[in-house]
């Protein structure tokens, strides 16, 4: 597929520094206009064919997308919520053929896993729990964590793992010692399976063994943010790299507030420090609203609707995409299965971009 | 930062930590 148009970085004259493109592949246009909230790609099979697909999620309803020709994409499935709207949708490494969503107002009451009837491919659904939940993640190895459940703190939170069976039905649940802080976002640390981390309502890391349900460590980070959201973590020569966010932040007039920010931990020590602030460049005004790591690419949608991208590794911004067709962006997604970049409006359209 | 403020680093800080903690 050409691409239909380019949207290059937007950084000031004169600036030195590498400069990414966002090229645009295709569009799924939303016809019901509703609210949309979320976006994903994820492995469906059918007659022996395993191809990426694009699932949407809307107020109350999520919808399934197939490829229909290269620039073509295809409504092909829909589950529809009568009662409790859809907040998100929880993408889980090595599953195919099963979306897992998060229902709820304010805070998430549900997850549910979607599938297809084998019978007359008709929509199928499963809870998988409720209550009051506050994280959630997908693993690889076809697990799913969360943690909520009473006042959200102390013994009251619980933290569990549901390792998925191969189809749609059984499961295995697992619980993991819950810290006194009630968590906010969990991450996995990259190629370490047995690792969990979580951030804390109280501005704290902490580890899980995932094998044992052991809480290893708490640790607490040396900055004045609440709610830290992390994207990703991961380990090298015994220290922890962790990329996270404060969605929460207020800019500071001295050099405004970062979008992303990579701190070191030294796990045994517990004692930490900032490495790398990714701001916006000079002069580009908002500031991080939601967002989204992969790789060493970070990806964010600002109060201004602009979506923003850092070259994590180089340190700075290499794409900055404003609002398209004067409408705000509201989220973005980075496709698990390749380099393309998803970004959702307010409308429910969805437009897929490659990244370079 | 300087690797020297974190303190002794170990590569084996997940085994260590869970032969540690509580089971």
């Amino acid at each position: 597929c050409s691409p239909q148009q380019t949207e290059t970085a937007d950084l000031p004259v004169g600036n030195s520094l590498d400069a990414g493109s966002l090229q645009l592949v295709s569009q799924l246009k939303n016809p019901s206009g509703s609210c949309s909230v979320d976006v994903s790609v994820m492995w469906w099979e059918e007659a022996g064919l395993r191809e990426p697909c694009v699932v949407t999620a809307c107020e109350y309803v999520v919808s399934l997308w197939k490829h229909v020709d290269p620039c073509q994409w295809e409504k092909t499935q829909t589950w529809t919520f009568a009662e409790v709207p859809v907040l998100q949708i929880v993408p889980v490494p090595d599953v195919y053929n099963l979306v897992f969503v998060a229902l709820g107002n304010l805070e998430i009451r549900e997850i549910r896993a979607l599938s297809c009837s084998s019978d007359d491919g008709g929509e199928k659904q499963q809870l998988l729990r409720s209550g009051t939940v506050r994280a959630v993640l997908g693993l690889p190895r076809r697990r799913l964590v969360s943690s909520g459940g009473g006042g959200g703190a102390g013994c009251d939170q619980q933290v569990e793992v549901v390792t998925l069976a191969e189809g749609a039905g059984g499961k295995e649940k697992q619980f993991l010692m819950s810290p006194e802080e009630t968590i906010l976002t969990f991450a996995e640390l990259q190629g370490m399976q047995e690792a969990l981390l979580g951030s804390t309502a109280g501005n704290s890391f902490v580890i899980w063994n995932l094998k044992t349900g052991q809480l290893l460590k708490k640790m607490s980070i040396d900055n004045s943010y609440q709610a830290t959201v992390c994207h990703k973590a991961y380990s090298e020569m015994g220290l922890l790299f962790v990329v996270l966010s404060h969605p929460c932040a207020k800019q500071t007039e001295s050099w405004g507030s970062p979008a992303f920010e990579l701190v070191v931990i030294n796990p045994k020590t517990t004692l930490s420090a900032g490495m790398m602030r990714y701001c916006l460049p000079p002069g580009q005004a908002g500031r991080f609203l939601e967002g989204d790591v992969k790789d060493h690419f970070a990806a964010a949608v600002l109060t201004s609707g602009t979506v923003a991208i850092w070259d994590l590794l180089l340190g700075h911004c290499t794409v900055l995409a404003p609002p398209s067709s004067n409408q705000s962006w509201s989220f973005v997604k980075w496709s698990g299965t390749d380099s393309h970049l998803l970004a959702g409006q307010k409308d429910g359209n969805i437009f897929i971009y490659r990244y370079s | 930062c300087n690797k020297a403020d974190l303190g002794p680093i170990s590569l084996n800080w997940f085994e260590e930590l869970s032969s540690e903690a509580p089971p």
